[in-house]
């Protein structure tokens, strides 16, 4: 694993997160749904606790855009890039943007936003890619069956580096 | 002539598509000196596991396909 030059991590254990907009790929519930799994994902390894909030700013703000979306970074049409996210700090910190130009889906069509989410978020809480293939934070996307997903040992070792174990 | 032509306007096209893949994802850092083409690309092949060629072979060509995260694979 790697995390980000300096190590950016939060310096609280309760991150809220705003689903601002939605993509029309899939029903509002579904795509609650998979974020909210995507998050849990790393609150089973770690001591954090991920609150959804409905209005104003969150530690996390999640978007769905095309091309040019506002932060200097424009996604590039179908395929390629997925989605990227920042690293925790303030502001734009920890955001996490996903290109509505992909197909998003809840199985193996397209792109599974379970899993693509769950890699942002690593990114949100200050994780860098790995270059383990089979990790979650390596770069290239790859299905997985999100009802069988496990986070690998080199997932859980860098986000316990930033944050700690779960306690018992 | 025309094939010649064509086959240099693709390959032309190759190496751009290389070398935005590596400024986007694998970045010049300020503190190292400019690396030469050919280290670049074996350091995005290390990265993924790939033959070390230094050259864009069709393996390297086939992992700039696949789709990704958008964040450079150097943190940095």
């Amino acid at each position: 694993y790697e995390t980000f030059p300096g190590n950016p991590r939060w310096r609280k254990r309760h991150l809220t997160y705003r689903i601002v907009n939605y993509t029309p790929d899939l029903p509002q519930k579904k795509v609650d749904d998979a974020i909210r799994r995507a998050f849990m994902v790393w609150s089973d390894v770690t001591p954090l606790k991920f609150q959804r909030v409905f209005k104003g700013h969150a530690d996390i703000m999640i978007q769905f855009a095309r091309g040019e979306h506002g932060d200097g970074y424009p996604f590039d049409g179908k395929g390629k890039t997925l989605a990227h996210a920042f690293a925790p700090g303030e502001g734009i910190g920890g955001d996490a943007h996903f290109d509505d130009a992909e197909r998003w889906s809840e199985y193996n069509q397209e792109v599974n936003l379970f899993l693509v989410a769950a890699h942002e978020f690593g990114h949100s809480l200050g994780l860098a890619h790995s270059n383990v293939q089979g990790a979650l934070m390596y770069p290239l996307y790859s299905y997985v069956n999100p009802a069988t997903f496990r986070l690998s040992e080199d997932d859980k070792r860098g986000i316990q580096k930033l944050y700690g174990r779960k306690s018992s | 002539f025309p094939a010649q032509l064509k086959l240099e306007s693709s390959s032309n096209r190759d190496l751009e598509d290389l070398k935005a893949y590596l400024d986007r994802f694998f970045p010049l850092l300020t503190k190292t000196p400019s690396l030469s083409l050919e280290d670049r690309i074996k350091e995005m092949q290390r990265f993924f596991h790939l033959t070390l060629t230094g050259k864009l072979n069709a393996e390297t060509k086939e992992t700039m396909k696949q789709p990704r995260c958008g964040i450079p694979d150097i943190a940095n």
